[in-house]
């Protein structure tokens, strides 16, 4: 059975909300536009690492359940980072 | 805490705010009553002022929109962002997202918290990865009447703008010297040399103000606390003249220079702080030493230089007859005190590291004891 593999699954709409999340609140640090290819699902684990870090939880880089749940948590709209 | 890249602040001390629209959410009057003590939460730790304006540009204008509101920043419905604010290099504006249900108590988004939140954005204070810190990013629900200043946050504003003027050592003309001691004060309660700023009850406990710190007994515990002032009342952190608790209000007063404030536990009351000469004082004292006061009688007793005043609670006045020497009075007693607490029918007068005992109706010495002595060293 793919254990490991299904430890990290995630729905594809708890996906989308991490990403939008992720460029919400950790938008990319510099100021020249950056082109994604289309289709691209990544998000960067340095940037769930930063986030995690930041609100104490298990640093791991995956988007887990307790990582998710605090993106659900009602909160701010300013980044997190420099512009 | 963080700041904004470049620390951007305001050049200004006295700001303007206007409320462009409101939320159909709560009442008109409890959401001005919000906005206006999230902006006290931080004048009360800084030089700022903040005052409302109508019909004229503010420096920071509020307002609730929904969705896409005009600066490229949508809102995204009920939950997630609650609200956001630009920082001062950017204009301070803060907006509230309408999809919430904004409240004035927990039964929804409490607008005072999250208000206090994004002023400290317009103010320039990024979030703090200390939790419990108001400008930690995530909302946390908290009685909004305990509601207490993070340490973090007031040294994140006070990085940006100083401490506040005149409450501590600004127009404070009790101190001559505009250098406040930088040396932590002993920590050792044993220490015989300890004398304290003032002393007062506080809700069943006794408080022992010294410097910045005060130590809090607590009856039924064994060891006593010891907490910054700043952790209770910011305005206050550098310390106190004075103070005394009149039970039956559950209020204790709190005197610095030539003003005073009135608190519930840990919470400055509206209208404080004002002029000691507002009590009746004449206008050459320019600061309390220490007071006292009497629950049986409901008289209060101010210590200034040589001299003592009364003061009736019931008839809000000072009593004729005073001043009078203190040393013409409390016997065995010099020509000042520094803390004065009456405490079971005994007055107690702190010189230095020791105290005088007196029968608070007769004024009959009882002893002498050290300053510390109430901690069983």
């Amino acid at each position: 059975l793919p254990l490991t593999q299904e430890a990290d699954q995630v729905a594809e709409a708890d996906l989308n909300f991490a990403k939008k999340y992720i460029e919400n609140y950790y938008p990319d640090s510099t100021s020249t536009p950056v082109v994604r290819s289309k289709g691209s699902d990544d998000i960067p684990a340095d940037k769930i690492r930063l986030m995690q870090e930041r609100f104490g939880l298990k640093v791991t880089g995956r988007l887990d359940s307790n990582t998710l749940a605090l993106m659900r948590k009602p909160r701010c709209g300013v980044p997190d980072v420099a512009e | 805490y963080s700041t904004f890249p470049g620390d951007p602040t305001w050049k200004k001390r006295k700001l303007t705010y206007s409320v462009l629209n409101y939320t159909p959410d709560m009442d008109r009057a409890d959401v001005d009553v919000a906005i206006e003590g999230a902006w006290k939460v931080w004048s009360d730790v800084t030089p700022l002022t903040f005052t409302r304006v109508y019909g004229e540009p503010a420096d920071i204008e509020i307002s609730f929109a929904a969705r896409s509101h005009g600066d490229y920043i949508p809102f995204d419905g009920p939950g997630g962002q609650l609200a956001h604010a630009f920082s001062p290099a950017f204009g301070g504006n803060a907006h509230f997202d309408e999809d919430e249900s904004w409240v004035r108590d927990l039964t929804g988004v409490n607008l005072f918290l999250v208000a206090a939140h994004e002023f400290g954005h317009s103010l320039g204070l990024r979030h703090s990865r200390v939790w419990g810190a108001l400008m930690f990013p995530t909302y946390q629900a908290m009685d909004p009447q305990n509601f207490r200043l993070h340490p973090d946050d007031i040294e994140g504003i006070q990085s940006l703008y100083g401490p506040p003027e005149g409450g501590e050592d600004g127009d404070d003309s009790s101190s001559g010297n505009p250098e406040a001691p930088t040396e932590a004060p002993s920590t050792d309660l044993c220490d015989p040399r300890l004398a304290f700023d003032a002393v007062c009850s506080l809700r069943g406990e006794t408080m022992f103000f010294k410097d910045n710190f005060f130590w809090r007994k607590n009856p039924q515990r064994r060891d006593v606390e010891k907490d910054p002032i700043s952790a209770f009342w910011p305005a206050l952190s550098k310390g106190i003249d004075a103070a005394y608790e009149v039970k039956a209000d559950d209020t204790v007063f709190l005197f610095k220079g030539h003003k005073y404030w009135a608190t519930k536990g840990n919470i400055i009351q509206s209208g404080f702080p004002q002029n000691i000469h507002s009590l009746g004082l004449p206008r050459s004292v320019k600061s309390i030493d220490a007071a006292a006061h009497d629950s049986n009688s409901k008289k209060t007793y101010f210590f200034s230089g040589n001299s003592y005043w009364r003061y009736d609670e019931a008839q809000k006045s000072m009593e004729k007859g005073y001043p009078r020497k203190i040393a013409a009075d409390f016997h065995q007693v010099g020509a000042k005190v520094d803390a004065a607490f009456l405490n079971h029918g005994h007055f107690y007068l702190f010189i230095g590291s020791e105290q005088y005992e007196f029968d608070s109706r007769t004024k009959r010495f009882i002893g002498i004891k050290k300053s510390n002595s109430w901690f069983g060293c």
